[in-house]
């Protein structure tokens, strides 16, 4: 899957996820991908997310939509993204995945568990370039 | 400031996110559309094998997609699941959010959609994933998703039937392992 977030210069704000789901799926299983809050969203007024990882588990929690709204709340990305993944762990101690985040105002982070680290990928003009970052999990 | 525009996406996928800046910076586009750019960018690259044709076949061997594009600005949004035969997933999806006041289309009606908007219907398994597909039968269909059914699903291929005593007995547990992974994943 790749789960995409991004702010346009005027300030817009969009989310989106394409993906082939998971290997050797029953037929007609559909993950969290295509779900609003599920495998992303975004909110022009607070920021965006995007999951991925274990559709199945994700799609119970909206983990998208939760870090959006813990942003609302004022936590930054990264803190909001690990409350979004920790909901689902501990439900879910054997859970794998992992959660981009973006504000509005440009910051950002990102979460995982279950993966020995999680890379993401990210561009703005502070950085010039395309870069890989990485997180450890929780 | 500097952190606006800014694009990001899951996993290391680097040609998705120079596509989807290259729309947003340098063509001074939308947020939508770099979004779209740049899931447009990993189903045509078959990124890691976890987007666009030719991955991830399901018990049939068939690859089927699922996408989603979303406008925080309006709360706009389009989205295709389980769409069958079509390549470009997020630009059906694109094309459920401008063109209908829907959310989601799924299965072949969305191929129906697709091909009504002009897009081609075409097969999306390859050799690659046909491959991955008999590997997979002749593991004994080893991991799959079934429980609570026999023949055992941890040692056989279907056809399942419900087995009701183990039903009983276990209970509907959550799962106790995952078999996604950065190179498995939704």
């Amino acid at each position: 899957t790749i789960g995409m977030v991004a702010i346009d210069a005027a300030g817009r704000i969009a989310a989106g996820t394409s993906t082939n789901g998971a290997k050797f799926k029953i037929a007609g299983r559909v993950g969290d991908s295509p779900i609003p809050g599920a495998g992303a969203y975004a909110d022009g007024t607070v920021g965006a997310a995007a999951a991925t990882g274990d559709g199945d588990v994700m799609m119970r929690f909206l983990p998208s939509y939760l870090a959006v709204e813990e942003m609302r709340r004022g936590s930054s990305p990264s803190y909001a993204g690990e409350v979004a993944i920790k909901r689902i762990v501990s439900y879910y101690p054997e859970f794998v995945g992992a959660i981009v985040v973006l504000k509005s105002d440009g910051n950002y982070g990102a979460a995982c568990h279950g993966l020995p680290s999680f890379q993401f990928s990210v561009c703005n003009s502070q950085l010039g370039q395309v870069t890989v970052q990485t997180v450890e999990c929780v | 400031g500097s952190m606006i525009p800014v694009v990001i996406n899951t996993w290391p996928f680097t040609n998705a996110t120079q596509n989807a800046w290259n729309t947003i910076y340098f063509k001074k586009k939308s947020a939508l559309d770099a979004v779209e750019k740049g899931c447009t960018t990993c189903e045509y690259e078959q990124c890691d094998g976890t987007v666009g044709y030719g991955g991830s076949p399901d018990e049939n061997g068939e690859t089927t997609l699922d996408a989603m594009i979303m406008d925080g600005m309006t709360m706009n949004v389009g989205a295709v699941a389980a769409l069958r035969r079509v390549k470009s997933a997020i630009s059906v999806a694109r094309h459920v959010l401008e063109h209908t006041e829907h959310s989601m289309l799924v299965g072949d009606q969305a191929t129906a959609f697709a091909i009504s908007m002009g897009f081609k219907e075409e097969t999306l398994e390859t050799n690659a994933s046909q491959e991955i597909w008999e590997q997979w039968k002749e593991s004994s269909c080893q991991p799959n998703f079934w429980v609570n059914v026999k023949p055992d699903p941890t040692k056989f291929c279907g056809p399942y039937k419900p087995d009701t005593n183990i039903a009983r007995k276990q209970g509907n547990n959550p799962k106790q392992r995952s078999v996604f992974s950065d190179k498995n994943h939704d």
